[in-house]
């Protein structure tokens, strides 16, 4: 149980991280990291939307939107969800996703929990909040295959974003449940067997906020690397969506690798706010899950 | 899809961007104009000095929205651009044919 | 209702105003805007010096007008803008599906 | 006849005014403006005081063209204008009932 309480900290907490790591670096390419970083191994703040070192993004942001609802209800509030975006967006956040801003928008005016289907919305702002709905329905696939697809569907209406969604949900309970890298890997080539265009075997370090593209970026250096700063470090300098894809890395080797592989010095930068309801709210959704009551 | 124009007191405009960023709206065009009303040769303040010159300085937005958002964004930048005092200005409501986000290529509501 | 954009050579300006005051119009809002043109390179006085410059500093008018007004609206500023000589600059009317007087919340020409 | 407005970032003026001579459109009219949106303004050093500048300098190009020219200077703006990252600017295309030279009372397509 130490075990999955950690892996649970490590894919809400990794999201954070992976967000702060990631966003000062986004929409630069890979060489752009390269001549101005070296490596990018620290929260070093700045990028185009001018952080705080350890500071978080939409990202981060949106997730707790999602963990806050799921808490206080005590269970699933798809309303609770959506209000709480709209009142996130009243905030005049760092930052908001064209797409996302648009859905909360049309929920503010029209009270519409579902976006209708719209052939631009294969983008990642729906899968980059998976951390607390995986959390919130570990141990039941059919209850993640249902939250996943109606959070998403608040702001993004794609089938690709869909997949997307579901399969990070059911990679991040496979890792938190201790299942082998290997078995991850299957749980991928099953994703790929359904929708071939997620295949990464020739990856070509597209990192663009195209769901795809994130997700190719994620599986690639998930699966190349040995532990959790490695794992993020690689993808965050891959570039592009650096944010997002660092958010969702984060989450992946976070579940994975567990709290006490996220590095010391990445924790103490974070903005403490963060790092402590990131943590408190992990161990609150582990405890709402079919598996934790099954215990 | 609508073009808003919308000419304004500048004193106003902080207030109605925020009143708009209230409803989801982040995305303005703004420039400075001169008006010439109704009302010739009147005072108005203008950064703290009275102006009796016929040209009054006016802020003019344009903003690009989806029709069903068209009633509420009027009624959110009349009730935050009036004081009741002449030279509150006008809102214009033109109809936009088709837009582009240059960055994606993405056009119509979608673009905006 | 029409939206009238009138790009003229600045220093018609205080005279369009004044033909457009005779015929009843006080309501123009107005902004300086940089014009090219067809013609490339061309000289043109602005305030008694020469320019080789290729874009030429105009004026743009924008008139929200009543249907039946247009016709003498075009012609007016058409007569007092023209010199004859290239860059005299052109009028755009523009479909206008609603306006509204911010200070007092009346529509359509009541507003204008 | 439309009406093409184009809200772009300040250094792509030319190389978006050059693109479009390179199809034989030379008519624009263009103005400065400020543009509020997801890019977002910074602090700027001003007489010794720090401002946060919320908004971003824009240039606004306003087009008339034939109907049938609208596809290809929509395409010419967009592949100029455009660098990917955020801020990049839009298009919005209005329709135009009536254009006129001033100089000569040509009107429609003849116009501009
Ligand atoms: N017909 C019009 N077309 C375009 N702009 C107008 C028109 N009438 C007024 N304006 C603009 O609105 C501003 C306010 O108009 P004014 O007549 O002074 O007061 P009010 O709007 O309170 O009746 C003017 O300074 C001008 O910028
Ligand atoms: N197609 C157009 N769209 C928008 N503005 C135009 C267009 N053509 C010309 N203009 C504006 O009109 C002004 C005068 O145009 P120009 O071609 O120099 O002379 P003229 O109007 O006498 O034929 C330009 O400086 C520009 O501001
Ligand atoms: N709805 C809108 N109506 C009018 N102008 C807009 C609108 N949205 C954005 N703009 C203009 O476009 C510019 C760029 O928009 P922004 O949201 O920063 O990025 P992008 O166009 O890349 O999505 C803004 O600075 C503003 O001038
Ligand atoms: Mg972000
Ligand atoms: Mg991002």
């Amino acid at each position: 149980i130490h075990d999955i309480l950690s892996r649970s900290r490590g894919a809400f907490v990794g999201l954070a991280i992976g967000d702060a790591l990631g966003a000062p670096v986004e929409f630069m390419t890979s060489h752009e990291i390269r001549a101005k970083y070296g490596v990018l191994r620290d929260l070093v703040g700045g990028g185009w939307l001018r952080l705080k070192p350890g500071q978080v993004t939409d990202d981060t942001e949106m997730a707790f939107c999602i963990a806050r609802a799921l808490d206080a209800r005590q269970g699933w509030d798809l309303k609770g969800i959506a209000d709480n975006f709209a009142a996130w967006l009243r905030t005049k956040p760092v930052d908001v996703g064209d797409t996302c801003r648009r859905s909360i928008r049309n929920y503010m005016l029209k009270g519409m929990l579902e976006t209708p289907f719209n052939q631009w919305d294969a983008g990642n702002g729906a899968a980059m909040r998976m951390a607390p709905v995986s959390l919130f329905t570990l141990g039941d696939d059919d209850l993640l295959s249902d939250c996943a697809v109606t959070q998403a569907r608040l702001t993004h209406n794609h089938p690709l974003s869909d997949t997307a969604c579901i399969y990070l949900g059911r990679l991040v309970h496979l890792a938190i449940q201790g299942r082998s890298k290997n078995r991850l890997r299957r749980e991928v080539d099953r994703l790929v067997a359904e929708q071939p265009t997620f295949g990464f075997d020739t990856y070509r370090g597209l990192a663009s906020g195209y769901v795809v593209d994130t997700m190719q970026t994620v599986f690639h250096h998930f699966f190349r690397t040995a532990g959790f700063e490695e794992c993020v470090v690689a993808t965050v300098n891959q570039g592009g969506d650096a944010d997002t894809t660092g958010a969702i890395a984060g989450m992946l080797a976070g579940a994975y690798y567990g709290m006490e592989q996220v590095p010391r010095r990445w924790l103490k930068r974070l903005d403490p706010k963060v790092l402590d309801e990131t943590t408190r709210l992990a161990e609150r959704l582990l405890h709402l899950s079919p598996l934790f009551s099954g215990l | 899809m609508k073009l808003i124009e919308a000419i304004i007191k500048p004193f106003k405009l902080d207030e109605v961007k925020d009143a708009l960023n209230e409803i989801g709206i982040e995305g303005i065009t703004v420039c400075e104009v001169k008006g010439f009303g109704r009302q010739k040769g009147h005072t108005e303040l203008y950064r703290g000095a009275e102006y009796v010159v016929d040209f009054i300085p006016k802020v003019k937005l344009e903003i690009a929205v989806a029709d069903e958002l068209v009633a509420k964004v009027v009624e959110t930048i009349e009730n935050t651009a009036k004081t009741g005092r002449i030279g509150d200005g006008k809102i214009f409501i033109l109809p936009l044919d088709e837009a582009v986000r240059i960055r994606t290529g993405e056009k119509g509501t979608e673009a905006i």
